[in-house]
């Protein structure tokens, strides 16, 4: 494995978002995912839509949250094709879900793994470098206050209660680290990014982790 | 308006906020360490910011075994 590794050198992760007051980063980090899966597979890197994923991923609760392997399973299962950003809009509050005919283009997912890599968090860099960003569910309770650097306390695992793309690690330094995207927009963190501590499962990061599969 | 409820309120979840500030930068001595302070959602509660931006569902995945089924 590279010593260092992200996606971002390649031009294959999207912009941050910004979630707003909607409880959407469920749908954020899957879309997140998928986008960057498909840019690596060699089309043109296009924001999806969100919006879609909120509003028809029937089993979620759109803005009043959901689980990443519902919304994949979901995916997975009615093979739906996701539209791009500028054909269904983020609204940052649930709507009636709109649907498109088969021959409209967009992105499906065929497949997904999710696996628990704690202990296991050079396997989770190996599939990150394989596979393309990677979902990860995080306990973000003190991400509320956080600026910069690297988490290496103050977090659980096990507690997790937000979704997040990891898109890169570095372990060149004396701590290495996950880069990870958050949707909280640009001016929170590391301009939206977080850094965490590789090992130990800090902040739950390696504890549920889902790779996509178009 | 600094003398309506809603800014006491929000005028005292910050200070619990900048109290707490103080507490997560103790374990920050190293070079690298987090660093906790000031950003958009410092006059929020801790229970607002959970309900409004903590809201994945847990979701428990099989430990990754890293054996190919192939071969």
């Amino acid at each position: 494995l590279p010593a260092r590794f992200d996606w971002r050198d390649k031009a294959v992760v999207s912009p941050v978002q910004n979630q707003q007051a909607c409880g959407s980063c469920w749908a954020f980090s899957v879309v997140g995912a998928m986008q960057s899966v498909h840019a690596i597979e060699g089309s043109t890197l296009e924001r999806l839509s969100v919006q879609q994923v909120l509003d028809c991923s029937y089993k979620n609760e759109g803005c009043n949250g959901g689980s990443t392997l519902q919304a994949l399973d979901w995916l997975k299962q009615t093979r739906v094709k996701l539209v791009l950003e500028s054909e269904y809009s983020y609204k940052a509050k649930t709507g009636i879900c709109h649907y498109f005919s088969q021959s409209h283009g967009g992105v499906a997912l065929k497949n997904f793994t999710a696996h628990d890599f704690g202990g296991q968090e050079k396997a989770m860099m190996g599939q990150l470098v394989e596979c393309g960003p990677l979902v990860a569910l995080v306990d973000a309770v003190s991400w509320q206050d956080y600026l910069g650097g690297i988490i290496q306390h103050h977090c659980s695992s096990h507690w997790s209660n937000h979704a997040v793309l990891v898109v890169g690690y570095d372990t060149t330094g004396d701590i290495p680290y996950w880069i990870v995207q958050n949707s909280w927009g640009t001016s929170w963190g590391n301009e939206g990014y977080v850094y965490i501590k590789i090992g130990d499962s800090v902040c739950g990061i390696a504890d549920s982790v889902a790779a996509v599969f178009l | 308006d600094v003398n309506s409820e809603e800014f006491n309120r929000r005028h005292l979840y910050f200070q619990d906020t900048m109290k707490r500030h103080k507490y997560l930068n103790s374990f920050s001595a190293a070079p690298h360490s987090a660093k906790y302070g000031i950003n958009q959602f410092s006059d929020l509660s801790q229970k607002e910011f959970r309900e409004l931006y903590l809201r994945a569902s847990t979701a428990r995945a099989p430990s990754f075994s890293g054996l190919k089924t192939e071969g």
